[in-house]
């Protein structure tokens, strides 16, 4: 089976960025 | 398709496998006959526990495998939406769903780390010149990488499983081994005997008769109309 890694921080970074900004 | 027999579950089944299934009626309308070898088991309780043991886990396994596969396509899916999205009149690159698990994973993971440094890099920007930023698109984009995010946790959740079942299908094979090592009359000696204990291998026929090839054709009309 693939190796499926753990959700990167990046993504839960520019997630929360976003959402600021918002 | 076992698996999506067992679980009751149409999203199981890919499309070929679909076509597969569809091919094989056909061809039994137009009189196929498939042989089969059924293997039965009568004997010891020990053994046949344990070989039902091992049958269940295998067949846990193979469900949770077509379920990892089945989230990954979802996420493939969604990211060639968005990507369909985006660019509606450009050719645009679009993820192969019956590829391989580890290229769609792969695929799917670059196109996460996209959105989010795009994402990153224009909410940066906007900070310092918030009058000119489009809200709109920073709500649709961080939409978009939520959502993806849920299904690669998804993912992520499946392949955990599959990794457990399997662990437990290993156990049950090894337990199988035991007990045959530890009851096996004899190790190199195959031994035939009326056939009321042991492995019993019968070889059948699948194959439809007039009223059945009329059943299927009736069932079929009614998925093609």
């Amino acid at each position: 089976p693939p190796v499926v890694v753990a959700p990167k921080r990046d993504w839960y970074k520019a997630l929360i960025e976003a959402r600021r900004l918002i | 398709i076992f698996a999506a027999i067992e679980e009751e579950n149409d999203l199981l089944m890919t499309d070929e496998d679909v076509e597969e299934m569809i091919v094989l009626a056909f061809e039994l309308l137009c009189g196929r006959r498939i042989p089969m070898l059924v293997f039965a088991y009568r004997g010891r309780w020990e053994l046949a526990a344990a070989l039902d043991n091992m049958e269940k886990a295998r067949s846990e396994y193979r469900i949770a495998q077509a379920t990892g596969l089945s989230r990954i396509r979802a996420l493939a899916s969604f990211v060639n939406n968005q990507n369909l999205k985006q660019n509606p009149e450009q050719e645009t690159f679009l993820l192969q769903i019956n590829h391989s698990a580890d290229l769609l994973v792969e695929q799917a993971e670059s196109f996460l780390d996209q959105k989010a440094e795009t994402l990153m890099t224009y909410c940066l920007k906007a900070k310092k010149q918030p009058k000119s930023a489009d809200m709109r698109w920073v709500k649709e984009q961080a939409d978009v990488l939520s959502e993806s995010l849920a299904l690669w946790k998804e993912i992520r959740k499946a392949y955990e499983r599959i990794g457990r079942i399997h662990a437990v299908l290993i156990k049950a094979s090894e337990r199988w081994e035991k007990f045959i090592s530890t009851f096996a009359v004899s190790d190199d000696k195959l031994q035939i005997g009326k056939g009321l204990r042991g492995l019993k291998v019968l070889e059948k026929e699948i194959a439809l008769d007039a009223e059945q090839k009329s059943d299927v054709c009736q069932q079929l009309a009614v998925f093609l109309n």
